[in-house]
């Protein structure tokens, strides 16, 4: 299993038309000024993962994520992102090659899930995720300016993390 | 419940011992503070780095947590294997010998997993396989591939 | 009270536009939430950077943060001016150009009051009347002092 | 006021001999490898200015600032901090051109403040420092990793950074 594409529709500094990312396995490097969208990409990853916790995707209300500059509407207000997942080793237990999880979120904070492009819902797409251990739980996210808190954990914390894990 | 956390614990601490070493020529271990009472301890988690006395994780220096940091989160792979990672700037308090050091064991790691790497240092840019160039147009976020090593040079937008 | 107040809110947020204006070309400034009831309400910062929308300082990104932050920590200076600064490797998620601003800023700044800064980065090295290398002999810190520009290259120690 | 000079002992990365860094006014810099003992050398500074949270020197307590390489040893196990500060605008109320702080720790974590090596206490080193604008409230220092959290501040630290200075 490995990201094989991001698609991004009016998610954050997205607009509204789709932006698409390749990705290959191994080592791959996102890079740009300041402000450019590069953490935003990692975001809509999580997004569409089922990450429902705001202050992770740096906002204060899940709403704010949809693309908030005016002039950029050509469809309707609302953020999507897709992410498709190479899965020829069957690590997520669906029958596919290709995984793909879609999120969609309108401007009343309703959202759908889609998987393979049929509709679903949140907790299947956390249940397959977790399957193949590519869930949000994993500690396999480092945000921005936090990786020193890791080693700052107390040590209750580090017991727990390998306990969550087992 | 007990022995399954011991043999967790163990798998941890051998990955750490082997990562830690290859990465920095140094050691780090985990300890139990009280073996008969796991569940109602905590873990230490200790680091040596060369010609330097062990030190908690916790009073090392900010470049010095990063490296221990990145450490115990691969060593958790051992636990659950994640198919991919997202480390957004993990690098920004290394220096460029550490940079260098991060990037290796990230190249050998990404052999097994996928790392998508958000990095504004040369080190990281120079391993990848793909580079991606990220600017603004108007607030707005656009991408662009590099399949070459020369990344985009981050230009005043 | 309320006069005092309003009066070194008034200071400060023209320091801020000031600031923030000379050294991004964008604009920033504070805003009071609730002009009748200030002591039980707050202040709301807002930015924007060139040819971006204005936002709350909590919603920019990592580096437009550090920028924000830089320009709030200089205008406080209106109130009581100190007569030095202490910053540790405030520019770690500045991309080279805004480095550069971030630095012609304090060098500015530093005629009027004294900037000690921990830094890896070149733009401030660059412009530092003074560079302290700090080198570990045997887990001890030892440290020199360069009168050049030219740093201390960061060699593996 | 500027920082004329520190001279450090037994303090954290620094060994029981006196190792003196002389600063000038403007924009100094200070660099090195990870680990080398950069971010120590303004701990020094802020400890002997009084501060007291273990944390703000990143140690769970303030014994811990006592450098503790074995072999070492010449004198006592005790860290000491002096801060020379140039004070020929007279802006500290004290009438010299050069004031000297100096703060000593001892194993058992009892403090000795010196003014100009004349023995004082704490509270009287805060308020001198406060009167010239330099004391430890002044949102003047900001730790390693710490810089994006002034901007992450509530509306509520907003207003009450700015109480606190009036
Ligand atoms: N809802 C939104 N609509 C449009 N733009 C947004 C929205 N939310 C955030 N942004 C903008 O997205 C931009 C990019 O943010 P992001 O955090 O991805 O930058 P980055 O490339 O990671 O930068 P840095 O190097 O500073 O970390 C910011 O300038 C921010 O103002
Ligand atoms: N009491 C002590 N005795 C001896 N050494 C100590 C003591 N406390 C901390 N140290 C050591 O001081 C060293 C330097 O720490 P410091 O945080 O100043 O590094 P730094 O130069 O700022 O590095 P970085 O670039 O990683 O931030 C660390 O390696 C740490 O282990
Ligand atoms: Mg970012
Ligand atoms: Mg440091």
């Amino acid at each position: 299993v490995h990201v094989k594409k991001v698609e991004i529709f009016g998610f954050k500094s997205f607009g509204f038309k789709n932006t698409t990312v390749n990705f290959e396995p191994g080592l791959v490097s996102i890079s740009g000024p300041n402000g450019s969208g590069k953490s935003n990409i990692l975001d809509a990853i999580i997004f569409a993962m089922g990450e429902n916790k705001p202050k992770v995707m740096r906002v204060d209300k899940l709403r704010s994520l949809i693309h908030d500059i005016e002039g950029n509407r050509r469809g309707p207000r609302m953020a999507r992102s897709s992410v498709h997942f190479d899965n020829s080793d069957r690590k997520i237990p669906v029958d596919s090659d290709t995984v793909e999880i879609t999120r969609e979120m309108d401007e009343n904070g309703e959202n759908t899930y889609y998987l393979n492009k049929k509709p679903t819902n949140r907790s299947h797409i956390l249940d397959l995720l977790d399957m193949a251990n590519a869930g949000l739980g994993q500690l396999n996210a480092v945000q921005q300016g936090t990786v020193t808190r890791i080693s700052e954990f107390t040590s209750e914390e580090k017991r727990k993390t390998i306990e969550d894990l087992i | 419940k007990r022995q399954t956390f011991l043999d967790a614990f163990d798998k941890v601490d051998k990955e750490i011992r082997l990562i830690f070493n290859k990465m920095t020529g140094g050691n780090a271990w985990l300890e139990l503070q009280n073996e008969d009472d796991i569940f109602n301890s905590g873990i230490s988690y200790l680091i040596q780095f060369p010609n330097k006395p062990k030190r908690e994780s916790t009073s090392i220096s900010g470049g010095e947590k990063t490296l221990a940091a990145i450490v115990f989160v691969l060593a958790l792979q051992k636990l659950k294997p994640s198919p991919f990672y997202l480390f957004d700037e993990v690098d920004a308090h290394l220096d460029a010998p550490n940079s260098e050091k991060l990037s290796k064991i990230l190249e050998e790691r990404s052999k097994e997993s996928q790392f998508i790497m958000v990095s504004l240092k040369d080190s990281v840019v120079q391993k990848a396989k793909l580079i991606y160039g990220v600017y603004p147009k108007n607030g707005v976020s656009h991408v662009v591939t590099y399949k070459d090593k020369r990344a985009p040079s981050v230009k005043a937008s």
